[in-house]
């Protein structure tokens, strides 16, 4: 199961 | 959380053998855990809380989620403090720090392989 939405906000956190 | 992690349980029938012979045929997704932890999102003090524990975190990003929508919206606003003096939220360090490195442990299951 892909989790697009979740990596989107941890990539922004990241950041 | 508690409703996704029973409810997962069915995509895993080879760890309950004596209730299913072979893979069930009525699996049905849930979607719903989702929507439930976007609307507990909308308490940004307790999504704050909650997500600067390690031990939910764990909990949370150690999941399949059937629609990850809910969990980012989650994780979003937990993640957000907003001052009352301040229009815009600001990154809320603790739960931040506690959200990355659950990700970093379960890096697997973030990227779904």
């Amino acid at each position: 199961v892909d989790h697009p939405e979740l990596r989107d906000v941890l990539d922004g956190l990241r950041d | 959380l508690t409703v996704q992690e029973r409810s997962s349980e069915q995509y895993r029938p080879d760890t309950f053998p004596w209730v299913f012979d072979s893979a069930p045929d009525d699996i049905v997704e849930n979607t719903g855990s989702g929507g439930l932890l976007s609307g507990a999102g909308r308490n940004q003090d307790t999504a704050n809380d909650l997500l600067s524990d390690s031990d939910f975190t764990d909990r949370l990003l150690g999941r399949q989620w059937g629609d990850s929508a809910g969990v980012a919206d989650f994780v979003g606003r937990g993640t957000t403090h907003r001052p009352p003096e301040l229009d815009n939220g600001v990154v809320y360090g603790p739960a931040r720090d506690a959200v990355l490195a659950a990700a970093d442990d379960h890096e697997d299951q973030v990227a779904g392989s």
